[in-house]
């Protein structure tokens, strides 16, 4: 691996960015 | 005689009221109490919060898939694969709706105090999309193109395959292809911040952000 090769992120992490698992929704007006 | 006769109208009533579902009996709450985080009062939060939800569309006493979309997304319709493994897990019985105590118990992973082998384990099941007991490279390539999707965000099937070989790389430790729940947890345990999703800080505070449960009370705390 190359220094300038960028760093992949794992998908569990992208996954984890999705608002539809954000349940602070059923909080807000 | 006059209180058999009150407490036999009382339930009649509860018995013929759409609302039955939410009639539940202060041994009903402190059992709830009792395997949950929460105390009585806040399960009686939690109660108003439910009301609220569960006559978002129908006002029948019961949490349906389009009422929380709605509630989450502010909008009702649409296909949405996270929506649909987040209700699954709520829906215990898996008849179609939340209960109050379906949603008591789903939410109690969420409490701040919650075990923290609780949030993983609720993590690896909403994942495990199948539910096969592994989360599988087809699951997650589906779950990514599903956030890229919401997200907006072209990625190149390279760039997707480099990001699926990626997480197995970090997380099948077996390199099985597939992915345990005891991958998972040791994953997860040194990545909390994946889980972050899984704490929900308003549960500390359900009696502030839902102070109308003082008039319904069944318990000073």
């Amino acid at each position: 691996k190359s220094p300038d090769s960028p760093t992949l992120i794992n998908a569990f992490q992208l996954i984890g960015m999705s608002s539809c698992l954000d349940l602070s929704g059923f909080f807000e007006k | 005689w006059i209180e058999v006769l009150i407490f036999g109208l009382a339930r009649c009533f509860v018995q013929n009221s759409p609302y039955k579902h939410l009639y539940y009996s202060y041994d009903d709450l402190v059992r709830l109490s009792n395997t949950t985080p929460f105390t009585v009062n806040e399960i009686e939060a939690l109660r108003e919060l439910y009301k609220k939800l569960s006559r978002l569309i129908i006002d029948d006493g019961l949490i349906h898939k389009e009422e929380l979309q709605l509630a989450l997304f502010r909008m009702p319709a649409g296909e949405n694969l996270f929506l649909d493994r987040v209700f699954d897990l709520f829906d215990e019985k898996k008849n179609g709706f939340i209960d109050f105590e379906e949603f008591v118990r789903a939410l109690s992973v969420f409490h701040p105090h919650a075990p923290l082998d609780d949030k993983i384990d609720f993590a690896f099941r909403l994942y495990d999309l199948r539910q096969t007991g592994y989360i599988e490279k087809e699951e997650v390539k589906q779950m990514v193109v599903a956030i890229l999707s919401e997200s907006g965000i072209q990625l190149s099937d390279e760039s997707l395959e480099a990001i699926i070989n990626k997480t197995f790389a970090d997380i099948d430790a077996d390199k099985d292809g597939k992915i345990n729940k005891e991958e998972w947890k040791a994953f997860a345990v040194g990545h909390p911040t994946l889980l972050k999703n899984m704490t929900l800080a308003y549960l500390k505070d359900i009696t502030t952000v839902f102070p109308s449960f003082i008039f319904n009370t069944e318990v000073d705390e």
